[in-house]
């Protein structure tokens, strides 16, 4: 179970906060995974009591033009497009505050994963969406086997791909065609995504690499669908580290992945954080309730 | 079971913090879960005065009593005039029925009746939150016995934010505790503090809404 209690002394507008704390805990809580099981208790209580805040200080707050900011999360009209609410300086300062303030704290319960031996950014960029990286990410990090990999220091990429492939709403240009969509498979996805998002990850476009923790070379292990030749003993001394990062790059394009000014071409990015799976995690819940 | 933080995990747990003005925090012992003799298993954080609070849970359609109780709460009476939140750990008091919701709805009574001078609101202003093995009914009794001490052992300083982040531990090896100071742009004299505690180390793949 997680639990997280976050207090401030700014003064924040109370109805400007339930959409605050929503946003915030997409990429920070809801982006870690220890063992894959969503617990029955989870909460995230936040509260603010405005004693810092001089007296004439007007609350933090959102501008909504949307007269309900959290229809989106259920709305299956696909016309209907989320409109951002407008935000101060002072807010969106605040805002990116709680957003760093959340990570560091969600990344502390990763640390202390059950039997953990490795702390783990799963980082995915996609030419397609976030949703798409996101769903990348999650998949790898829920995978047993990804994770027992890690444990073992094995650099088995090809468990990474496969994680990937068996993602929970992705699909490739191998699985649906155009003929497909007329007969109504559209309907499968219970939201009507735009046909061209649908081939969300092409196999022959995926790359993978490990990132030290220590800042050195990034160590690629596949580049675009064509495996490369390891060194073993770096890859080896790459997952000696406690701390390791995988990269995932999910292309559509025969674009260079790098610009000519160095920055990566890919704008949607999804950030994840899981720990490796132990012979003590095993232990522990194999005898928890005395 | 032993409590001492490992060597590698010290770094993690910080030494001296900066608190936001007007929190208060603590812990106390209930004696939830019978091989506990000894650690604090109750915490409290709480603002001295009624504020705006708000909250997201789990999305498990199995949701545990606290976490009905303090949905209801926050439905109620939306985000304002809360006072804090108590926490057990050593019993989740989940799948507990209708006797779980009632011991839930106890909890947050009996800590707003200790705020409160005893008069009871009509809506309680405390959230709840529990942690530990599903399916287990909370001794409710230890847990209100427990509460006065609780509200005399609530401080401001870094002594009381850890006591409470250590309270609501179950499996973890150290107390996740964090705080720090902030400005905006708008008024770059006034320094405004944000703090958090969590716990978990296993069962954790949240995914909060």
């Amino acid at each position: 179970t997680l639990l997280a209690i976050v207090c401030t002394d700014a003064k924040i507008d109370s109805e400007s906060m339930p959409f605050l704390l929503q946003k915030t805990v997409v990429d920070s809580f809801n982006s870690i995974s220890i063992d894959g099981d969503t617990s029955t208790n989870d909460t995230l209580a936040f509260f603010a009591n405005g004693a810092a805040a001089p007296a004439d200080a007007k609350p933090l707050s959102y501008t909504f033009k949307d007269p309900n900011p959290f229809q989106q999360y259920k709305s299956r009209n696909p016309d209907r497009r989320f409109v951002r609410p407008d935000m101060s300086p002072d807010m969106a300062t605040f805002e990116q505050v709680l957003s760093d303030f959340l990570k560091d704290l969600a990344k502390l319960v990763v640390r202390d994963g059950e039997g953990a031996t490795k702390f783990v950014t799963i980082r995915v960029r996609s030419d397609v969406s976030k949703v798409t990286a996101k769903r990348a990410a999650v998949s790898i990090a829920r995978s047993a086997l990804v994770k027992t990999a890690l444990y073992g220091k094995d650099a088995n990429w090809g468990r990474i791909l496969c994680a990937i492939g068996y993602a929970p709403g992705i699909m490739s240009s191998q699985t649906i065609s155009r003929k497909d969509l007329t007969k109504g498979m559209m309907i499968r996805t219970k939201t009507k995504i735009p046909y061209d998002k649908l081939h969300q990850v092409e196999p022959a476009m995926t790359s993978v690499s490990f990132i030290p923790a220590d800042g050195s070379e990034e160590l690629k292990l596949l580049v675009r669908g064509e495996p490369q030749d390891v060194d073993e003993v770096r890859a080896k001394e790459i997952l000696e580290m406690e701390d390791l990062e995988i990269l995932v790059r999910l292309e559509d394009r025969d674009e260079p992945a790098i610009n000519d000014d160095g920055k990566e071409r890919m704008t949607h990015e999804a950030v994840f954080w899981t720990c490796d799976f132990s012979h003590e995690y095993v232990t522990i819940n194999g005898d928890y309730r005395t | 079971a032993d409590r001492t933080i490992p060597a590698a995990k010290q770094k993690y747990v910080p030494t001296s913090g900066t608190y936001p003005k007007g929190f208060l925090a603590g812990s106390a012992f209930a004696g939830v879960k019978a091989s506990n003799t000894k650690y604090d298993d109750l915490a409290l954080v709480v603002s001295e005065e009624p504020c705006p609070a708000t909250a997201v849970f789990t999305q498990n359609i199995f949701k545990a009593a606290p976490v009905q109780v303090s949905q209801q709460l926050l439905r109620k009476s939306p985000s304002q005039g809360f006072r804090g939140v108590v926490v057990n750990s050593g019993c989740a008091n989940a799948v507990t029925g209708v006797e779980g919701r009632e011991h839930a709805e106890i909890m947050a009574r009996t800590t707003d009746g200790a705020f409160n001078n005893g008069e009871n609101q009509e809506s309680p202003s405390t959230l709840v939150m529990s942690t530990g093995v599903i399916g287990q009914k909370l001794p409710i009794e230890k847990i209100t016995s427990a509460i006065p001490k609780l509200k005399s052992n609530i401080g401001n300083t870094h002594e009381h934010w850890l006591n409470a982040a250590n309270a609501i531990c179950t499996t973890d090896t150290f107390p996740k505790l964090i705080s720090r100071q902030f400005t905006l742009p708008s008024s770059p004299g006034t320094t405004y503090s944000i703090a958090g505690m969590t716990k978990g180390a296993g069962m954790i793949h949240p995914n909060m809404a």
